[in-house]
């Protein structure tokens, strides 16, 4: 339904999932914390390099439909990564990991990992 | 987001979330869907933390994303996280930050951190509700043992609130939208009345995590916002996620 107030009904029986509401099974991978933080996540990155960089172009054409110049993308590119450092471990060391294995420029993982505090606005 | 903790008459601790993301980043009118939440559903991994080859904590998240939004730590706790709107909101905490003022912890590193080290639900309790954080919150964070479940609502300074599980009142769950619970959810945007209405009919004797399934299948509750629906049974170390799409008629949010 389009127009509150609900008046919808509880559904029932849809578990376990199947049918139109259910788009798949989640994987599991495994993290290992023994690891240095900069290669924990290289195999699932390897796996879901193309997934990340379609998002990440998602929010580079949002953010350039704002701002047509460009200016805001290449912001995030070149300023961005000067707050890594002020990351604490071992945040900052498994980002520069993500970056590195997917080829999504850093300054643009980090923003996909503090969109949380950007967008509460 | 829709989040909550039940207690089932024996006892027993639920805890489940859709976690619902990308209002207003990129309408899709042709498929009538949002842009960034199309994307996020393909990144969603079920992630087993370990270390000396056992489980230290489970979570779902997203891949190139490093903090934790919903996870269990197997007979320990449960956690997961909602978004709380502010005008106190991250982009002054950000601010700060960048300004060298660094004494608050970002949001999904302190969730990472607690479902890391916490070492109870007291201790996870009291982490998350006086850690000092760039931006505002609810966590919603269930337990081992019974009347163990609460929803923290934070500031980005402290805890403003503390509603828990109290079967003595007849409040055998909490549930957290992305209001705050003594408000009003905006009328355009009450997903909290459909969820509590599908608890109460569901009732304490009958919720498990297969009826849990059922109230966050219920639309508005299940959205275009949706991108995963994911079940936790602390007792059993139990997570289990699915992707969730809603076909129209689906409301936008």
């Amino acid at each position: 339904q389009y127009v509150p107030p609900y008046t919808d009904y509880c559904r029932t029986g849809m578990y376990p999932p199947s049918g139109a509401t259910f788009k798949g099974n989640v994987s599991w991978y495994t993290i290992n914390l023994d690891l240095p933080p900069y290669k924990r996540w290289n195999q699932l990155i390897s796996e879901r390099k193309a997934e990340l960089n379609n998002l990440i172009q998602v929010i580079k054409d949002l953010a350039n439909a704002f701002v047509p110049s460009g200016k805001l993308i290449q912001l995030v590119d070149k300023d961005l990564p000067l707050l890594l450092d002020s990351l604490p471990s071992p945040f900052k060391e498994e980002i520069k990991g993500i970056a590195d294995v997917s080829g999504v420029p850093l300054g643009e993982v980090l923003l996909f990992n503090i969109f949380y505090e950007v967008f509460t606005v | 987001c829709t989040s909550l903790v039940a207690e089932d008459s024996t006892g027993k601790l639920y805890h489940a979330r859709n976690l619902d993301f990308g209002l207003f980043l990129g309408w899709d009118i042709k498929n009538k869907s949002w842009a960034v939440t199309e994307q996020l559903r393909p990144l969603v991994a079920n992630v087993d933390f370990q270390k000396n080859n056992k489980t230290v904590f489970k979570a779902t998240s997203f891949a190139g994303y490093v903090g934790m939004l919903t996870g269990i730590k197997p007979g320990m706790f449960t956690l997961t996280m909602n978004e709380r709107f502010s005008l106190d909101g991250g982009y002054i905490g950000l601010l700060e930050w960048i300004l060298g003022r660094r004494d608050g912890v970002w949001m999904s590193f302190l969730t990472r951190s607690v479902l890391e080290n916490a070492t109870s639900y007291d201790d996870a309790k009291n982490q998350l509700s006086k850690t000092k954080m760039l931006a505002p919150a609810y966590f919603i964070l269930g337990g081992n043992k019974s009347g163990q479940g609460c929803i923290i609502t934070r500031s980005r300074l402290s805890s403003v609130d503390i509603w828990e599980i109290d079967l003595k009142k007849g409040r055998w769950y909490v549930l957290e939208t992305n209001y705050d619970r003594w408000k009003d959810p905006l009328f355009l945007d009450d997903r909290r009345t459909p969820a509590m209405k599908c608890m109460n009919e569901t009732t304490q004797a009958k919720i498990s995590l297969e009826t849990i399934y059922d109230v966050l299948s219920t639309k508005p509750v299940l959205n275009k916002l949706t991108t995963y629906t994911t079940l936790m049974d602390v007792s059993e170390g139990k997570l289990e996620a699915y992707i969730r799409d809603c076909p129209d008629p689906c409301m936008p949010w």
